[in-house]
């Protein structure tokens, strides 16, 4: 990983009197391998050693005071800050239901933060949620979500196959009038970016429920496509969060750092399993220290 | 040949970029730049777009030269039924593939079986079991959380006695780090070489194309327990290239076999080298 990649290139900064330019730009070259290695975007991790660069300069770097610890330091420290607050917690609107609608390319793991997102506002808020299943697309897509919720006990307000998204969320939100849910989750079908029909039916449903929280939900395991996806479901739909999924894997996870740095947006939470239970709050110096590796 | 020397230095940074971007990975892009600078300067490409030919067609002869001689098509089974099986990390695609490949080996006239032997996530086996239905063809399936290389034996068994003549294995997704799912993998692996001597003829690890150098790793370790022989590269029709197919094809001398590009039944393709070194760079 980084630390032990700059160890390496500082050990021979060490011996010398002073660090000179050309160290300078080893040690940056070293960074630069370790992000893109840990699949951040090459364009962010342009901008981030840029970044670090000017402070390590404009720090006692060049005088040699210990430049190995006084980097790694600026490198944490500047990415820790880059991947945001930790916990960030859901919007909540001010009158009944809070309505959060997942989205995201295909796969990525919505149908089961939906479970596991609805079954944390239980334990957690006492909440009564209802799932919307607006996802006709996917070959037993409704069952799937109906036996997740079946699995933690809250309902589902579905409309089969036949029935075109935007009506089954607008009949879907009656239901939950009725009931008095207090949060509504609606599942949506994966879908490119670049679809412009499907990503006009999401914008079609937000602006029928305004949604408190538009999640886009994205597969830690993904590469250098993190920004076009995010860029992409961001210009459209000026999402409110980020989950991150399948972090119980060994990817490092970088999409998350190219995340933050085009959109801005909070990652909110992380999926860190398959069961309903595995999801947790987000942790930026986690983030940060597992992607430097 | 001082133009030339421009179109070097910035096109060769660029094209570095590009390949990075499209996530062959920084020790693959700078080898292939080398070996393309070369290319480049032996063909004296001179434009462009000359460069730019010349690039394609290098990294379509490295691609296959990385290669051992493994088969581009799937392996048939010489006698009885063909058995192949899909792994792959969550969310990839095995299953939809299934769907897919089913169609087409039932369009030319093949007596297709299906085994959904995902008994563990929500609703895996009905996904599997509505493609069964749309394709016209016959699916194993079994009980919800009950034993997997159950529903593997039981397929194989129906197979091997109704004369079908290929058996598509569904797997549950899981994660390549996950020791007891990758042996509950080997362990449906070995039920089907018992059953069958040869089998399964082909394992083919169902990779997102949207996936990083993560993806390098998952291929070595499904490799390792699993003996994959081929990919199935999923979601092509996206923004992402897949490059990191190459890290695996130089590493691991996996061919890709076929390429998903949709979510629809016709949306499979044979992997065909020049369309998806052009992709990269598009
Ligand atoms: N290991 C692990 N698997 C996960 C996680 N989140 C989701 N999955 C799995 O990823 C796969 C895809 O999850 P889904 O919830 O179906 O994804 P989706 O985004 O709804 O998929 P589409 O609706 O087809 O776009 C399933 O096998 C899930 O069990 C996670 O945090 N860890
Ligand atoms: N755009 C696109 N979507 C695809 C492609 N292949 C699969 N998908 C979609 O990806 C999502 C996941 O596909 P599945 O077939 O359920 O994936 P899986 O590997 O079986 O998932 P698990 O069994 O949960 O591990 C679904 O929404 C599919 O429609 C493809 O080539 N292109
Ligand atoms: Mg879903
Ligand atoms: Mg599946």
């Amino acid at each position: 990983g980084l630390t032990e990649r700059l160890q390496k290139a500082m050990e021979k900064l060490r011996r010398k009197p002073k660090v000179t330019e050309a160290d300078l730009r080893e040690t940056m070259r070293e960074i630069r391998l370790a992000l893109l290695e840990a699949d951040v975007n090459f364009a962010v991790v342009k901008d981030f050693v840029k970044k670090v660069r000017e402070q390590a300069a404009g720090a006692e770097v060049l005088k040699g005071l210990n430049p190995a610890q006084q980097i790694v330091k600026i490198v944490n420290v500047q990415l820790t800050e880059l991947m945001g607050e930790e916990a960030v917690p859901l919007n909540k609107a001010a009158h009944i239901p809070t309505v959060i609608m997942m989205v995201g390319l295909q796969g990525a793991g919505k149908t089961t933060t939906a479970g596991k997102l609805a079954l944390r506002l239980k334990n957690e808020n006492h909440a009564r949620p209802l799932f919307i299943a607006a996802d006709v697309y996917r070959p037993a897509a409704i069952t799937q979500l109906q036996q997740v919720a079946a699995q933690i006990d809250v309902p589902v307000f579905e409309k089969g196959t036949d029935e075109d998204p935007v009506e089954i969320v607008r009949q879907g939100m009656e239901v939950a009038k009725q009931n008095h849910n207090d949060y509504v989750i609606i599942d949506t079908a994966g879908r490119l970016q670049i679809d412009e029909q499907l990503m006009d039916e999401l914008a079609n449903i937000k602006e029928l429920v305004h949604p408190d929280e538009i999640l886009l939900v994205i597969d830690a395991m993904t590469g250098q496509n993190a920004v076009n996806t995010a860029q992409g479901f961001d210009d459209k739909l000026d999402i409110t969060g980020v989950v991150l999924t399948k972090l119980d894997g060994d990817t490092r996870g970088g999409a998350a750092m190219s995340i933050r740095a085009v959109t801005g947006k909070p990652i909110k939470f992380v999926g860190e399993g398959e069961k309903m239970e595995d999801l947790d709050v987000f942790h930026p110096d986690r983030m940060a220290s597992r992607i430097l590796g | 040949l001082a133009n030339f020397r421009h179109v070097d230095e910035d096109f060769f940074d660029d094209l570095e970029d590009m390949l990075i971007e499209s996530d062959v990975g920084y020790d693959m892009a700078m080898k292939l730049s080398d070996e393309l600078r070369e290319e480049v300067k032996l063909e004296n490409a001179k434009s462009k777009q000359e460069a730019s030919n010349v690039i394609i067609e290098k990294m379509v002869d490295l691609y296959d030269a990385a290669g051992k001689d493994e088969k581009a098509d799937l392996n048939m089974a010489a006698t009885g039924p063909t058995v192949i099986m899909f792994v792959g990390v969550n969310g990839a695609g095995k299953t939809t593939t299934i769907g897919k490949m089913a169609a087409l080996f039932k369009k030319q006239g093949k007596k297709v079986l299906l085994a959904a032997a995902d008994t563990f996530r929500a609703g895996a086996t009905e996904q599997l079991v509505v493609w069964a239905k749309r394709d016209g063809v016959d699916i194993v399936t079994g009980p919800e959380n009950g034993d997997p290389a159950a529903v593997v034996f039981d397929a194989v068994q129906k197979a091997k006695k109704e004369d079908y003549d290929i058996l598509f294995v569904d797997t549950a997704g899981r994660l390549q780090n996950k020791v007891n799912l990758m042996k509950e993998l080997a362990k449906m692996k070995r039920i089907l070489t018992r059953e069958i001597p040869d089998a399964p003829h082909e394992v083919l690890l169902v990779l997102d194309a949207t996936t990083g150098q993560n993806a390098l790793n998952q291929a070595k370790l499904f490799k390792q327990s699993t003996d994959v022989t081929g990919i199935v590269l999923t979601k092509l029709d996206g923004t992402a290239r897949g490059g990191i197919v190459l890290a695996i094809r130089n590493e691991l001398h996996l061919p890709v076999k076929y390429v998903g590009l949709g979510e629809h039944v016709d949306d499979l393709q044979k992997f065909d080298a020049s369309d998806f070194v052009y992709g990269l760079f598009k």
